[in-house]
C-alpha cells in the first residue's frame, strides 16, 4: 500500500520544502518506510536532511538518466526509516533536457518509481516553484498532492492555476492523480492578513484544507542550518508539534486509521 | 540614462515581486520615468499595481510576440509615472517557446528593449524563481541585477548558483551586466537567524550590500490585496520608510547624486 506523494505549489517560498522534510520525517519515526525525492535544482530539501554536496552519493539527476534504480539512488538520513534521494545544481539542466526530449517526457519519473515503490510506504517528492517538467513528473509520478498555502494574499492568486495544471495532468497522463489537500502554512494567528486568508482557503475547499495548521515558528526555519528536520533539532517547539499534527492527519486521510 | 535593472533571485518568496513594486513605484515618486515590467507567469507584479487581468491591456506574452512596441505595450498605474507589462498565465508558454526557438533565444527581450528604452529613466524587471529562459532573457536585457536576500538559511544556499549564471551571461550575451546590490528582505533584527545571514551576506558582498535593510512588516504584505505599492497605501509604515531609503540609495548607488 505504497503512496507517492508530491508536494507542489508555484508560488515561491510558501513552505514546500518544509513540509516535504517534516512530513516525511515524522512518517519515518511512526515507523513508515519513507523515502525523500528532492526534485528541485535548489537542493533545499538535501541539505535540511544533512546531504553534505561534497558526499559524492547519486542524485535526481542520476536516477533520472536511468542508469540507477531507486533503491541505489536513495541515501540513509539523520533519520531511521527515512532514505533521500538528493538534488544539486545538475538536476536544472534536466529542466532543459525533458523539454527538449518530445514524446514521453511526462512520464520518465512515473516509470521509474512505480516498478520500486513497494520497498517505501511513502515517496515525498519535494517540488521546485514552478510548473515546468520537473513539476509535470511529479504530478504524473504522484497518487495525490499536497498543497501549501501560505497565509498571504498572494500565496491565493496562484491556486487557480495549479489547480488547472492538476486537472490537465489527471485528462492526460494520470488518471487517478487527486489532491490529498491544502494546508495553511506560517500561519500567524494574531494577524488578520493571516485569518482572512485562512478563512478564504476554507471556505473554497472545506473538505480539502487540512485541519492542522502550521504557524510562523522560527525554530523551522532554524532547523536547517543544522541539516536536521524539526523532530531531531527541537521537538518540543510548535513547529514539531504542528508537523506531528499534521503527520498525524495525513495518515488517518491517507489510511483512514 | 536609461537604467534596465532586473531584480531577480531563484530562490522563492524571497521579496523579489515586493522590491520591485515598491523600488519602481519609490522611483516614479521621485520623479523618474519607471517602466515595471512583470516577467513572471504568476502575474504577482502586476496584480501588485493594480492591474486586472479582465482588463484586456496587452501583456508581457504580446511584448514578446513581437507585434508590439514596448510604448504600446505599456499600461498606466495608480501611481503618476509608473507604468507596468502585466503578465499572465500565458507567459507560462514563452518559457517552453523560448526553448524551443533555439539560437537567438536569450535576446529576445533585450531587442524589443534596447531600441524603446530612452522614454523611461529607470525600467524595473520582476523575474520569476527559476533560472530558466525567462530569466536569461531578463539578464541578457539589463545593465544590471539586483538581488533580494531573505534573512533566511536557504536564501545564502542559491547565492553561489544565482552568481554563477550572472556571469556566464556576462561571460556570452551581456558582457557590461554587473550586480546592482544585494539587499536583505523580511529582516527581523530581534531573531538571530536574522542577524547571523546579515553578518554573513556583508562578509561575503561587503560593498555589493546595500546599507539600507528591509524589516519584516506586515503592511507590505496587506498592500498587494488592495494592489497599490506601499508609498500609497500606507506612506507611515516602517515598509514604506525601507523602500523610499532603498530607492534614495538605489539612485545614488547608480548616479551617484
Ligand atoms: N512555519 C514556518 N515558520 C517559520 N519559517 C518557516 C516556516 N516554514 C518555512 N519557513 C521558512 O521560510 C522560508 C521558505 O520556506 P521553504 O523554503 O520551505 O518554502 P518553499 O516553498 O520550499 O520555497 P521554494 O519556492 O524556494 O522552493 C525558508 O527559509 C523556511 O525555513
Ligand atoms: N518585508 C516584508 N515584510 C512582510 N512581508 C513581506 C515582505 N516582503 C515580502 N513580503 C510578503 O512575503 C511573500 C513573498 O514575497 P514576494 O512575493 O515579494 O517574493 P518573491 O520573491 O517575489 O516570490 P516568488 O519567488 O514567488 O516570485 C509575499 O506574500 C509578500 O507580500
Ligand atoms: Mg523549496
Ligand atoms: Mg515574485
Amino acid at each position: 500500500m505504497s503512496r507517492i506523494v508530491a508536494i507542489a505549489n508555484q508560488k515561491g517560498g510558501v513552505g514546500k520544502t518544509t513540509t516535504a522534510i517534516n512530513l516525511a520525517a515524522c512518517l519515518a519515526a511512526m515507523n513508515y518506510r519513507t523515502l525523500l525525492i528532492d526534485l528541485d535544482p535548489q537542493g533545499n530539501a538535501s541539505t535540511g536532511v544533512g546531504w553534505r554536496r561534497d558526499s559524492g552519493t547519486p542524485t535526481t539527476y542520476d536516477l533520472l538518466g536511468g542508469e540507477l534504480s531507486l533503491d541505489a539512488a536513495a541515501s540513509p538520513t539523520v533519520v531511521d526509516l527515512l532514505s533521500v534521494v538528493p538534488a544539486n545544481t545538475d538536476l536544472a539542466g534536466a529542466e532543459v533536457e525533458l523539454v527538449e526530449y518530445g514524446d514521453g517526457r511526462e512520464i520518465i519519473l512515473r516509470d521509474l518509481l512505480r516498478p520500486a515503490m513497494n520497498a517505501w510506504d511513502y515517496i515525498i517528492i519535494d517540488c521546485p516553484p514552478s510548473l515546468g517538467m520537473l513539476t509535470i513528473n511529479a504530478f504524473t509520478a504522484s497518487d495525490s498532492i499536497l498543497i501549501p498555502v501560505q497565509a498571504e494574499y498572494y500565496a491565493l492568486e496562484g491556486l487557480a492555476r495549479l489547480l488547472d495544471t492538476i486537472n490537465l495532468v489527471k485528462r492526460s497522463t494520470n488518471r487517478s492523480l487527486r489532491i490529498e489537500g491544502l494546508v495553511l502554512t506560517m500561519h500567524d494567528a494574531r494577524n488578520n492578513l493571516s485569518r482572512q486568508v485562512e478563512a478564504e482557503v476554507r471556505e473554497h475547499f472545506p473538505q480539502a484544507t487540512y485541519t492542522t495548521v502550521i504557524p510562523r515558528n522560527v525554530r523551522l526555519s532554524e532547523a536547517p542550518s543544522f541539516g536536521e528536520p524539526i523532530i531531531t533539532y527541537d521537538v518540543t517547539s510548535r513547529g514539531a508539534r504542528s508537523y506531528i499534527d499534521l503527520a498525524r492527519e495525513f495518515v488517518v486521510r491517507d489510511r483512514g486509521e
